[in-house]
């Protein structure tokens, strides 16, 4: 369903973690790997939406962020 | 399907299970009923064979646990991730963990988890199976209620278990994939009770039929019940959703059970108090809240709880006006406007549709009011009313809303 808008932030948040839980992303912790960092996490999110047959856009739109907040199993569903 | 890297396995066909502790949502029967039948279902497409254990240890510990639980994997509270286990391996290797803050049980239409389903995918994982992206083969990663009566694996997820351990030595006195198996095969745990009565009385074995759904345009479609949500409309009859958005072009096709897994189909009907962002679904003399997909605690309610008289056992339809924060309940040939700011009906009610609605001079099955006209729906026509003015506007097919 369509996210209230102040929770975009907040989402942003849950999408990392989902995907560092569940598709092996890892955050560079420096800033200076910003941009690196943003299309690591769009590499992952393609790897997300690919797993769930969703449209890959690697863009973390509604039906994404639905999709993630399913109740789930924690095994991971890619692994290095 | 997939396996784990490396494709660990049990290099055995006699496998033991212990159950460390229980949740407190469920008795203690009933937890280990729903293990011994999540066993057997692995066992009725494999040579293997799971003993439980009641000490010492065992392959697979299953235990119940919240928060961090002495692994690298803490639970997440209610919600979110709901169990996890260990591909097979020494020590912790096949161990299953599931998050005590769930509400665990042994049906699958009230509020809470299933625990057969999720014991039966998380015992894949300690069998070595990983996730499945092939929606609805139970290694799918994310849960979805289902009837348990007559679970059947999916041919992926046997394909999956068989490339590990391959199928079972003898032909299963059943058909391989029946569930609940009518008696006891060879294949199952040692230790489960030698009754093996299911739980819920075996119904006759006819295949459920689920009415499939109907196509978009069919000209005589008509509706249980219609909502917005959250800006989007959500057209419902019998499991199916119909889901029509400002955010993409095409008409989604959902289950109700895709959203609200716990939340049974059929709704009577339902309507969005947009300023809480707040649903309410109706069935029977019951109601539930929700917001998005979490549905509210201490629901279903009565409807006699919004003030409706015992004598009123359902209601057709509702319909919440955000001009006037009144919402109209729709039964019979009557309706009642209950106050949304005071939770409570409005004095003089009910009052016969027929005489404020114009134009409206039967029951109503679905109401709805979009950019400020309401749009009440009979059988396959609704009917555009401006309330303010009192005027029916036209009558349209109740399908018009897919673009046909």
């Amino acid at each position: 369903f369509p996210v209230v808008p102040e929770n975009e932030k907040e989402d942003m948040q849950f999408a990392k973690k989902y995907l560092e839980n569940f598709y092996d992303f890892k955050e560079e912790k420096s800033s200076l790997f910003k941009s690196r960092d943003l299309k690591h996490m769009t590499d992952k999110i393609r790897e997300m939406q690919s797993f769930f047959g969703l449209e890959v856009t690697g863009e973390l739109n509604r039906k994404t962020l639905d999709m993630m907040k399913q109740p789930r199993c924690g095994i991971p569903d890619v692994r290095s | 399907y997939s396996t784990f890297p490396y494709n660990p396995r049990w290099k055995k066909e006699d496998v033991t299970y212990r159950i460390l502790n229980y949740t407190p949502d469920m008795l203690q029967e009933d937890v280990e009923e729903a293990i011994a039948k999540a066993f057997q279902l692995w066992s009725s497409v494999t040579p293997l064979r799971f003993t439980r254990l009641y000490n010492g240890q065992a392959d697979i510990m299953i235990s119940f646990a919240a928060g961090f639980h002495g692994d690298f994997y803490s639970f997440d509270g209610p919600g979110g991730t709901l169990a996890h286990a260990y591909p097979p391996g020494n020590g912790i290797g096949g161990d299953a963990h599931f998050d005590e803050d769930e509400n665990w049980t042994k049906f699958t239409t009230y509020n809470g988890y299933n625990l057969f389903l999720v014991a039966a995918h998380e015992l894949g994982h300690s069998l070595g199976l990983g996730h499945s992206n092939v929606f609805g083969a139970l290694m799918y990663p994310i849960y979805m209620a289902r009837d348990t009566r007559n679970y059947r694996l999916t041919q992926d997820d046997i394909d999956g278990i068989q490339a590990l351990y391959g199928s079972p030595r003898e032909s299963p006195a059943l058909p391989t994939k029946a569930y609940p198996p009518q008696e006891p095969t060879e294949m199952t745990p040692t230790e489960v009770p030698t009754e093996m009565s299911p739980r819920e009385e075996p119904t006759e074995m006819t295949p459920s039929k689920t009415p499939i759904r109907p196509n978009d345009c069919d000209p005589d479609l008509t509706f249980d019940a219609i909502t917005t949500l959250r800006g989007e409309t959500l057209f419902f009859k019998g499991s199916y959703v119909w889901r029509k958005s400002p955010y993409f072009s095409e008409i989604e096709h959902d289950t109700i059970s895709s959203f609200w897994p716990s939340l049974a189909a059929g709704f009577d009907a339902a309507y969005e108090v947009d300023k809480k962002d707040r649903v309410l679904f109706f069935k029977d003399n019951q109601y539930w809240a929700v917001s998005g997909y979490s549905i509210e605690s201490g629901f279903p309610k009565l409807i006699q709880n919004l003030g409706f008289p015992p004598s009123v056992g359902k209601i057709d339809a509702a319909v919440h006006d955000q001009n006037t924060k009144t919402t109209y309940f729709f039964v019979g040939n009557k309706y009642w406007s209950f106050n949304e700011n005071t939770q409570s009906m409005e004095r003089g009610y009910p009052r016969k549709i027929a005489a404020d609605f114009q134009g409206i001079g039967h029951t109503v099955d679905a109401a709805l009011q979009k950019n400020g006209l309401f749009y009440f729906f009979h059988g396959s026509n609704q009917y555009e009313v401006d309330i303010k003015n009192k005027k029916l506007i036209r009558v349209m097919k109740s399908n018009s809303w897919f673009n046909c």
